[in-house]
């Protein structure tokens, strides 16, 4: 009903010029009063064109920083890819991809825990832009005690915890030592074997959306081939 | 004239009022 508003107006503009061109006779006598019906009569349309241009040129432009927006994340992986294939050991390795999981998803603090077995044992640490010194004092026995690490292992999927502290004690315990409030984690991947799990916790509380795990998902999977190399 | 007058200000107006209406009513689909 709407959409025929225009088409209707139109439709009777178009019948009553046709018969002035046909009749040369000004509107009820006035010309210039009429003229200034006619101009009213013509206003809604001249603004609807007029206002989806704009609306069609902000869209460009929105698109535009988009795009620009995402091309420097491509650029970022791929600049971490050559990083990862020239790393010559596991620490390194780990000190790359932790760097980037914090920066990438502004997250306090990262961690990669190596999978040998049924325990997982921590290699790299990262709490606000500096290396922990403790990694290697994180055991996580996989089979007995429920966590995050645990779940990206057997799920082989990358998870996301919003309040840890509702979550099983391996997890509580380690969110305790840093303050965290919630977490993710991702499997590095090498055939079928999870090789290493990484980890990022935030101090606020945070749902970590879709896009967010699936960004953890692509630095893990990225970094796998490096870390089943060395 | 009035002629002229009543074809320069309000057929032409009236005409071009219809073409943008025709024409916002195609942009709408």
């Amino acid at each position: 009903p709407l959409a025929s508003i225009f088409v209707c107006v139109g439709a009777a503009m178009a019948i009553v010029g046709v018969l002035v061109l046909l009749h040369r006779e000004p509107l009820a006598g006035n010309a210039w009063v009429s003229l200034a019906a006619v101009s009213l009569a013509v206003l809604p349309a001249v603004l609807f064109l007029v206002r989806r241009g704009d609306r069609n040129a902000a869209r460009r432009g929105h698109i535009g920083e988009e795009e620009t927006g995402a091309q420097p994340r491509r650029e970022r992986m791929a600049t971490l890819a050559g990083e990862l294939a020239r790393a010559q050991d596991g620490e390194s390795i780990a000190e790359l991809l932790l760097a980037a999981a914090t920066e990438g998803l502004e997250v306090e603090f990262a961690s990669l825990a190596l999978i040998e077995g049924t325990t997982a044992t921590g290699l790299a640490a990262r709490l606000d832009g500096r290396s922990l010194p403790w990694p290697g004092e994180l055991q996580v026995d996989l089979e007995r005690q429920p966590s995050g690490i645990a779940t990206a292992v057997f799920e082989v999927a990358p998870l996301a915890v919003y309040d840890l502290a509702s979550s099983p004690a391996g997890d509580r315990e380690l969110a305790e030592a840093i303050g965290a409030r919630s977490g993710a984690w991702a499997p590095l991947v090498a055939g079928e074997t999870v090789l290493a799990v990484l980890a990022v916790a935030t101090r606020g509380q945070r749902a970590f959306p879709a896009e967010d795990l699936a960004l953890l998902q692509e630095l893990a999977s990225g970094a796998a081939p490096a870390l089943e190399r060395t | 004239s009035s002629e002229s007058q009543a074809i320069l200000l309000n057929a032409i107006p009236l005409l071009v009022g219809a073409a943008l209406y025709l024409l916002s009513a195609g942009v709408l689909g």
